[in-house]
């Protein structure tokens, strides 16, 4: 059901989420660049 | 519906004013910053860094960490967005 | 060799690699220019459950297909049963392989997709060096000239700045063609070596000649004594004005005299120029007469008191009654004090915020106010503006803050800025490192620079 309630609270989970997603997202990339640049960088 | 709601809303600005005022309050929490480091935490220790798996570990305990009030203020504020679409 | 041997493959193929790295520049391009409000629309709405930010959204690199798709409700996942396997997440322009479930990296190819260079030329000439071609380029400290290095890096990223240069904006109009005596070629020189073409005979000419230049016109920037970075950003920014109307003064000669129009079209006016309304008010008919428009180039605000810059634009734009003021109101003739309100009649595309730190006191002595003053990443103008209806929002987004520690004569400047990938760097002098948004929001700022992002 549509209520306001419900529309709010899946409004801000996906806004989390997707934030929460970006930043993993970054990290990971981040982490393979620097692995595949420097392969034994501490 | 929802999906009607949600593109009135990025129409208007307000699904932007949303998300600003949400990363702002996010930001003064820190939480930003712990998200990211409890990331590099979980790479680190599993020295893998494939998105999936790093993701399923991460995201729920990112979602626990944000805290009452910056739900509770997002909500009301979306809320009080919704509550004039739903009359207009 | 990436991490994905899917865009290996593609990659492998001249044609295929072309026609793929267009698409991926272009919505590269899409991802870090569109508004915000596009970007929702276009970017982060899925096509098919229509959700907005459903999680992260992906859109679709495969020839010719425009599709959307988000994470959470695996709608993207579902679309690469069509063999489309490549989207880009449309929030920060990484490539995700949802063969292999895992963001593409170490590609160095992706990260130069933007140049428009096709395959049968990239194999002729060199591609640009990929050095220094994002910008990051420290500037050494030659004595007490971190207060000059601040407000530059400041200037070089400031998106108006940056695209003025680099489209030779200067460089083609000048006749001196001298960064050691034109200091906007000295910034033009900077700005080039700052994007990518060393120059040959060392890496700071350019520094060095922007120094000499501003020595030949204040001798107070010479000397090894510390220096205020706003008065020297107020110098810096009126000398590329006046380099501006000497190159017109030529054209001028030659082309019939343009209508002197007010606002004047150099980039610092166009960039940097708001316009304050500065009203007197009659406290008895609400004449107001007397009220007057100024130009401005920055704001600077008290922070005496006040807590967070809010605060600090409230107390600046608020109403208060005059009176110690010699006042005959021309309507209703009488003479009660009245109001004077400073509110913005034009806001201009960056918008700089000086917070007074230094305190000049009756008995000579300078002091420094180290009060901690919160802001945020976006600040909405719309409430200060004249006549500004609370509906609608003018939105600036945080992009540079200078800041200043230590005391009045012994201190120090840094600038952290945000740069067009959306990462924050912090400059300091020669050293450059990454900083989280976190980190900017806890400097002890002393300079804000704000760039219009929506109206």
């Amino acid at each position: 059901e549509c209520t306001v309630d419900s529309v709010s609270q899946d409004i801000l989970d996906n806004l989390l989420s997707s934030m929460i997603q970006d930043i993993v997202a970054k990290e990971s990339v981040k982490f393979k660049q620097l692995k595949a640049r420097y392969p034994d960088y501490k | 519906l929802k999906a009607q709601i949600q593109s009135y809303l990025v129409e208007s600005g307000n699904y932007e004013k949303i998300s600003n005022a949400l990363n702002d309050k996010l930001l003064q929490d820190g939480w930003a910053d712990k998200v990211r480091d409890l990331t590099m935490q979980e790479i680190r220790s599993s020295n893998q860094a494939n998105y999936k798996d790093v993701l399923e570990k991460i995201e729920p305990q990112a979602l626990e960490m944000v805290s009452q009030n910056t739900r509770d203020d997002t909500l009301a504020q979306i809320k009080a967005f919704l509550e004039d679409i739903v009359e207009t | 060799m990436s991490s994905c041997k899917h865009i290996d493959l593609v990659l492998a193929d001249d044609l295929e690699r072309d026609r793929f790295l267009g698409e991926y520049a272009a919505v590269k391009r899409f991802v870090l220019r569109a508004s915000t409000r596009d970007k929702l629309q276009c970017g982060m709405t899925c096509h098919t459950c229509r959700e907005v930010c459903r999680g992260a959204t992906f859109i679709c690199l495969s020839g010719g297909c425009t599709y959307v798709g988000c994470w959470n409700g695996g709608h993207f996942q579902e679309h690469t049963q069509g063999g489309h396997r490549l989207g880009v997440n449309a929030q920060n322009g990484l490539v995700f392989c949802f063969e292999c479930v895992d963001y593409v990296a170490g590609c160095e190819t992706l990260d130069i997709a933007g140049v428009p260079w096709d395959s049968a030329m990239s194999k002729q000439v060199s591609l640009p060096t990929s050095l220094r071609r994002d910008g990051l380029y420290g500037l050494l400290n030659l004595g007490s000239t971190c207060f000059m290095s601040s407000i530059l890096q400041s200037l070089i990223h400031n998106t108006y700045i940056q695209y003025w240069f680099l489209n030779s904006g200067h460089a083609r109009r000048c006749a001196l063609r001298d960064p050691s005596s034109c200091i906007s070629c000295a910034l033009d020189r900077i700005i080039s070596e700052c994007y990518g073409s060393l120059s040959e005979r060392n890496d700071h000419a350019g520094f060095l000649s922007l120094l000499t230049c501003s020595w030949k016109i204040n001798q107070n920037f010479a000397g090894y004594s510390q220096q205020d970075a706003h008065e020297f950003l107020q110098f810096l920014l009126n000398q590329l004005h006046c380099d501006y109307k000497r190159e017109r003064q030529v054209d001028e000669d030659k082309e019939v005299r343009s209508s002197s129009s007010q606002l004047c079209h150099c980039i610092v006016h166009s960039s940097f120029q708001g316009t304050l309304r500065s009203s007197i008010v009659c406290p008895e008919c609400q004449d107001d007469s007397k009220t007057m428009l100024d130009p401005f180039l920055d704001l600077s605000l008290d922070i005496k008191g006040q807590r967070t810059l809010y605060d600090c634009l409230d107390s600046f734009h608020r109403r208060e009654q005059l009176h110690d003021f010699d006042y005959h109101c021309p309507r209703c003739q009488t003479s009660r004090d009245p109001i004077k309100q400073l509110t913005i009649e034009r806001l201009a595309p960056t918008l700089v915020l000086q917070l007074k730190r230094f305190e000049h006191l009756t008995s000579g002595q300078n002091v420094k106010l180290n009060d901690p003053v919160q802001f945020p990443l976006h600040l909405d103008m719309s409430r200060y503006c004249t006549g500004g209806e609370p509906t609608t929002s003018i939105v600036y987004r945080l992009s540079g803050v200078v800041s200043h520690s230590g005391t009045v004569n012994e201190g120090h400047y840094t600038a952290v800025l945000q740069l067009n990938s959306g990462e924050w760097f912090k400059f300091n002098d020669s050293m450059i490192s990454v900083v989280s948004a976190e980190d900017v929001l806890r400097e002890q700022a002393y300079l804000l620079l704000y760039t219009v992002e929506q109206v």
